[in-house]
């Protein structure tokens, strides 16, 4: 799987996603990835992300959406909302992956809860970052 | 400070130790780099967020590499199914294709369904009739043909088990 978010010099924001799914996957599986509030998700007054990992999960915990959510109604900041949502409640009920997400002001976030994750990004800065990681 | 940023992932999934060559490792980085640049440079010449994503994921899309357009992991049938989305902050419109085969490049017919249909989600044969509306061509089946992708599956085409993006481990806790 493969995505990418991004936010504009207006704050607008948006995300994508790609997968080929799993390797050997059958009667027609479809994971998070095109599933717009489990795997990709924008909207300028929170966030835009993208998911990556063993998608049933992302679809249970609707993921993308819920960092959103997160930041809307309980006023969580870009980090805290998808850390939470990661960290806590991903793992609560058993998914594995990570996300990426920026809000409308360029702030960045990567969590993971596994390994393999392929990652760069460029912040407000101009910093650049690139890692696999194990 | 400059307002714009931008992030990709390229995948999740075990490394198995050996498989991550140092060569290799290069060539997954300058993949991501090319990609993450190409979207950066449409932001800095004021481009627009959608743009940017869309490009990036065009640019890992077309890499062997990552799971996705043309470095798609094989299926229980030795086909190729793909998936993609795509949403704007802005307006929150939305595009989605799933299930679709032969499509270069599956993020571009997403962003095409979100631009040009009244329609969110498009899947199997009805997204693939959308695709040809549009004018869009096939690629032949070795587009995506990929040793280790090919490799990958028939370690587990005859079991129930299934793989994520980079797992190459038959018994892992993905299997």
């Amino acid at each position: 799987t493969v995505g990418a978010v991004a936010c504009d010099f207006e704050g607008n924001v948006a995300a994508a996603t790609s997968t080929g799914g799993m390797t050997n996957k059958k009667f027609g599986r479809i994971g998070d990835s095109p599933m717009i509030g489990a795997g990709t998700y924008a909207n300028n007054n929170t966030c835009a992300v993208s998911c990556t990992g063993t998608g049933e999960f992302f679809i249970r915990g609707v993921v993308a959406y819920d960092v959103s959510c997160l930041m809307e109604y309980k006023g969580l900041s870009l980090k805290d909302a998808a850390d939470e949502v990661v960290q806590k409640r991903l793992i609560s009920i058993g998914g594995d992956g990570g996300l990426i997400a920026v809000d409308a002001k360029g702030n960045i976030t990567t969590p993971f809860n596994t390994e393999g994750m392929y990652r760069a990004s460029i912040d407000t800065h101009g910093t650049q970052k690139l890692d696999i990681y194990k | 400070m400059k307002k714009i940023a931008i992030a990709i992932h390229g995948g999740a999934g075990t490394l198995l130790k050996g498989i991550m060559t140092p060569d290799k490792e290069i060539s997954y980085k300058k993949s991501l780099e090319t990609a993450l640049n190409a979207g950066y440079k449409i932001l800095e010449n004021k481009g627009n967020a959608v743009d940017a994503v869309t490009e990036a994921v065009r640019i890992l899309e077309d890499s062997p590499l990552f799971n996705a357009g043309k470095g798609s992991v094989f299926t229980n049938a030795g086909s190729h199914e793909m998936d993609a989305s795509i949403m704007n902050g802005e307006n929150l419109e939305a595009g989605a294709v799933s299930l679709i085969s032969g499509i270069k490049n599956p993020i571009l017919l997403a962003k095409n369904i979100m631009q040009k249909s009244e329609h969110v989600f498009l899947a199997g044969t009805g997204a693939m009739e959308y695709a040809n509306l549009l004018g869009y061509k096939l690629e032949p089946e070795d587009y995506f043909y990929d040793d280790f992708r090919y490799n990958q599956w028939q370690e587990i085409k005859d079991s129930d088990n299934f793989q994520l993006d980079h797992n190459v481990q038959k018994d892992s806790k993905f299997g």
